[in-house]
């Protein structure tokens, strides 16, 4: 049986932003 | 181009937690995606909300319009209208949630403008 992250739920990955 | 439905969306789809734990795609909350970002070295989490929906280019996809974090970076996806996206103390919702439940029979409540959704960012600029 596959096994997904957590994290490839999420779609998409927002601009780094930057402090 | 959208972006297809990938297989995890499937209802009974294990899903491993940060902290090595499994979940069923179904099953998860919004503290599981919290404490696994607390936990990743590389993520953070962060809240995207959605802006607007408009329709997409090619048949059966939207165009949603997300403002990210604090700083409200506007973020566009092109994805299906089956797409779900994980909203804060609501869970899955996608645009078109009938056709999501039909085809992964995972239940959604409708996304709408306003819903605040699960997002990401990377903890430190490189």
């Amino acid at each position: 049986v596959p096994v997904f992250p957590w994290h490839s739920l999420v779609p998409f990955l927002a601009p780094t932003q930057s402090d | 181009s959208p972006v297809a439905l990938p297989p995890f969306f499937m209802r009974g789809s294990i899903i491993q937690l940060a902290d090595g734990e499994l979940k069923r795609v179904e099953d998860l909350k919004t503290e599981d995606f919290i404490q696994s970002a607390e936990i990743s070295s590389e993520l953070k989490i962060d809240s995207s909300t959605v802006e607007r929906i408009d329709c997409g280019q090619s048949p059966n996809a939207v165009l949603i319009q997300f403002s990210v974090g604090e700083l409200k970076a506007q973020v566009c996806v092109e994805v299906l209208v089956e797409y779900p996206f994980f909203v804060f103390g609501q869970g899955w919702s996608s645009c078109c949630p009938d056709r999501t439940t039909q085809l992964f029979e995972l239940s959604c409540a409708k996304l709408c403008v306003g819903d605040v959704c699960v997002s990401l960012t990377l903890r430190s600029l490189r």
